[in-house]
């Protein structure tokens, strides 16, 4: 789920 | 990663050292919203929780600490610093923003994608993100006089937003399930806040002539 999730995103 | 989340966040990065440059280099914070700091403190501290937890890249753990670090210590220089906290115009900084943090809260524990102690704070973190910049708006409007610096931090702030919205268009037309409602409407709403700035910051650029919003 990480890789379409927003918490990759600042 | 790309261009435009890249760009946003050098924006972003820039307006938090154009604000610490001018208050460190002339020890003054006129005209800046302690309010507004305060709230971009919370917004940070709630959103990068999983700083511990989760570990996802270099860069994207180490401007996470920039931006912690930059906040707090913004807060701290207008609040402590002995030189810094006599140029604070706190008659003028008035804006409620506790009215603020708790429809966001309450707003997050009703509205989000996963109700677990992490994400509602993140969820809230991003609402209290959206408004944080109204209690600036305000005392700029109050002070009339924008010296070019605050008036390039709130325009870098603005723009970091609007970059962050071409990011999302970019990441939703190439990655099939990225759609995050909450974080799309937030982030409109806030780079919405913004735009009557933008068209005033624009007419006096155009215009050469001082910033000045209508009252």
């Amino acid at each position: 789920k990480l890789v379409g999730d927003t918490k990759d995103e600042l | 990663m790309n261009i435009f989340r890249l760009a946003g966040d050098m924006t972003h990065l820039a307006s938090v050292l154009v604000l610490l440059l001018k208050i460190h280099t002339i020890k003054s914070c006129a005209g800046v919203s302690l309010k507004t700091q305060e709230l971009y403190a919370i917004v940070f501290a709630t959103r990068y929780l999983d700083i511990f937890t989760s570990f996802y890249s270099i860069y994207n753990t180490l401007m996470k600490l920039i931006f912690l670090g930059s906040s707090f210590s913004i807060v701290w220089y207008m609040r402590y610093h002995k030189t810094v906290r006599r140029t604070y115009d706190r008659e003028q900084d008035t804006f409620r923003h506790w009215f603020l943090v708790l429809p966001c809260l309450l707003l997050a524990l009703l509205i989000h994608e996963k109700f677990t102690f992490l994400e509602v704070l993140w969820t809230f973190s991003l609402y209290l993100e959206a408004v944080a910049i109204l209690p600036q708006l305000v005392l700029l409007q109050r002070t009339r006089n924008i010296d070019n610096l605050t008036g390039q931090y709130v325009f870098l702030l603005g723009g970091y937003r609007g970059f962050y919205i071409l990011n999302w268009i970019y990441r939703y037309l190439t990655e099939p399930h990225f759609v995050h409602w909450i974080t799309w409407i937030a982030g409109l709403v806030q780079t919405l806040l913004y735009a009557d700035f933008f068209y005033y910051y624009f007419q006096s650029w155009k215009n050469n002539k001082k910033l000045q919003l209508p009252a």
